[in-house]
């Protein structure tokens, strides 16, 4: 579902030089669900942002679904039109549009995909059910707790059922209780779906939930490693 | 160091009516590292920010230092002036100052306190130095990691040596040598320079540091639990 082939990534130059990430290579099937893990600093959320296709890498190719969609800087497709239709990203902080209710939050997301309000509504209460959050439905996101809000995020991401789904840290914020069932909902929606998921994650605790497991430190990425084998 | 008795929160009214909290009790004693654990949406940063005197509750009292500080909405000093003099306070989101360098975050809360620029720019470094994030002094939150905005964030929050710290997921961003190091650093300010502190965690890992743990649950606390007693 997803291959990256030498990814790096500079930012500024000089005396200000970082390079967060250099010749990162993964590979996502159709049906996995990846565990990326490792320390502060590491490089992971700006490996998951390009990947994203919303921070573009210094050099390396990304395909999706077999088609070469980065190289480098260089995009071989309309990356906002790519992203709406196939990934669902669940940021390191909630990102929810302040204006908008809980439950606006994932309605537009459907309704942005076409489809109706009545049935975006009726498909956003229904994840926001499973997640715990229906009761806060109508609440501004800064009415809600950081748990909540981010719970919220991933009704969001998950909604249009995207081929790819990239979640940032999405159980910071969560109890063990609701932090498991989080990851179990992304295992599901791989195994059941065929999405391809990366989840970037501090939690050693659901990590069994996985099928497969990267660490990353220092911008480099480390090799894959089999559930299966552990 | 910090008192509370019976505390409420209640938001809105009527149909959108939320008990966020109601009749919480704890007692912190000077030198006393506390830990707050409860799943999403229990009342945590409810507390913690009712404490921080950030967000005053609906009734109940708030004693800091044995001096009633909040009755209810009701206050017996200038919160500002308090706030700033004795307590340190690290938000569930950084929250750090966007356009202001990482170092310059923990600087002005020095410099607002009496310092002088080249004594603040010192303690602020050796701070960051010790959390990790002294090679990012000079970069704009937005280019710094999440685990990273969140160091920084505690750095400005010890920085003034406060008699009382509050800390809110301080480690959510955090792998687990990192976590562990900054829940490590708050029971050493606690018990070498007498400080009361709470921390509001998900982390069971490093529980062992605290002295004491207290649990919320759908806006109820529970009781205090010793360490001794674990
Ligand atoms: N301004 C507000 N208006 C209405 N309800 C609110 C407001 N702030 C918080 N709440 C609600 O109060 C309850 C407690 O929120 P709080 O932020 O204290 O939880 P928490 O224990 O910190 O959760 P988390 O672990 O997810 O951060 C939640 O149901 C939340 O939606
Ligand atoms: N826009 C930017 N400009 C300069 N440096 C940046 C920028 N964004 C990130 N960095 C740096 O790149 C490195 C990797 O950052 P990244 O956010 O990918 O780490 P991370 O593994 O996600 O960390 P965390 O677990 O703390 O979220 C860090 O040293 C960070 O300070
Ligand atoms: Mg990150
Ligand atoms: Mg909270």
């Amino acid at each position: 579902a997803i291959e990256t082939h030498q990814m790096t990534k500079v930012y500024g130059s000089g005396n200000t030089e970082v390079i967060a990430m250099h010749d990162a290579t993964m590979n996502v099937e159709r049906g996995e669900v990846v565990a990326l893990l490792g320390p502060s600093g590491a490089g992971k959320s700006t490996f998951l942002t390009a990947i994203g296709l919303i921070n573009p890498p210094t050099s390396g190719q990304i395909f999706i679904g077999g088609q070469l969609i980065l190289d480098g800087p260089q995009s071989h497709t309309n990356l906002r039109t790519f992203r709406k239709q196939h990934i669902g990203f669940v940021f390191q902080k909630a990102n929810l549009i302040p204006f908008l209710t809980a439950i606006e939050n994932v309605q537009v997301a459907l309704e942005i995909n076409g489809n109706s309000p009545r049935a975006a509504r009726k498909e956003a209460l229904a994840l926001m059910d499973y997640l715990g959050v229906a009761d806060r439905a109508n609440g501004l996101p800064n009415t809600l707790s950081g748990g909540q809000q981010q719970r919220v995020a991933v009704a969001r991401a998950l909604a249009n059922k995207p081929s790819v789904i990239l979640a940032d840290e999405p159980t910071a914020a969560l109890d063990g209780h609701r932090g498991r069932q989080v990851m179990e909902l992304f295992a599901q929606v791989a195994h059941e779906r065929g999405a391809g998921v990366v989840v970037v994650t501090h939690d050693h605790r659901a990590l069994d939930v996985f099928d497969t497991i990267y660490e990353m430190e220092d911008g480099a990425m480390g090799p894959k490693k089999r559930q299966s084998d552990l």
